[in-house]
């Protein structure tokens, strides 16, 4: 554990709780993709199956068991409780398209074949590309509210993050997996544009809309 | 047998 995992694992969790209490606060889900949320359900599954054959520390397992339950939390929320608040018209991206591609890179690509390192190897790859959906919406709609903003700021800084934790563990421990690695940039990539309208637009107080 | 990496982020 070095400070930028600290920080990248403490961005993830204000994201997640953000979003739990963004909807249950304001009794809707108005702007967030349940696509994306439907992916990320299934990254924190596939991923953290691991609680029941491996222990590394008591605080991965609560944040891994409170990854989860809030995953699940949003999805009881948008598409049950508060169902009719949900804006499934402006959520149309093709989630078949980054679910197979990515099914089909976790068998070419991974460190070895069994069931357990294939399904975490599918969620690294997966977890990677889940945001698009709520991207496209964003750019379909295009506006977000602030706190949704303020969400997926965090979110998107925890795998920023990530890569400077990466970076240390190199020099300090000789850790390099590439596969985490490259797909934590290539997720880090695909928020960009966002971060780049966050700090010139939402941290100055304005709401961010696109041209 | 085929040796899994342990994977002790989140």
């Amino acid at each position: 554990m070095n400070i930028f995992r600290l920080c990248g694992d403490l961005s993830h969790l204000l994201a997640i709780l953000l979003l739990l209490v963004k909807i249950w606060k304001t009794r809707s889900c108005a702007g967030i993709s349940g696509k994306s949320q439907i992916l990320f359900a299934i990254v924190y599954t596939t991923r953290y199956l691991d609680l029941f054959t491996s222990f590394v520390s008591i605080y991965n397992s609560v944040m891994k068991i409170v990854f989860l339950s809030a995953s699940y939390g949003t999805l009881y929320l948008m598409f049950y409780k508060f169902k009719p608040t949900y804006d499934h018209n402006h959520d149309s991206f093709r989630i078949l398209y980054l679910i197979v591609p990515a099914l089909v890179l976790s068998f070419v690509i991974v460190h070895a074949y069994t069931l357990m390192e294939v399904l975490w190897t599918y969620s690294i790859y997966l977890e990677a590309v889940a945001i698009m959906p709520q991207l496209f919406m964003v750019s379909r709609t295009g506006e977000a509210e602030t706190i949704t903003s303020h969400y997926l700021f965090a979110l998107g800084s925890y795998r920023a993050l990530y890569i400077l934790n990466w970076i240390y563990r190199y020099y300090t421990e000789d850790f390099l997996d590439l596969i985490v690695i490259i797909a934590g940039i290539v997720q880090t990539i695909l928020y960009c544009d966002f971060f780049y309208l966050y700090i010139t637009k939402v941290l100055k107080g304005k709401r961010l809309s696109l041209p | 047998p085929v040796t899994e990496p342990e994977h002790d982020e989140l």
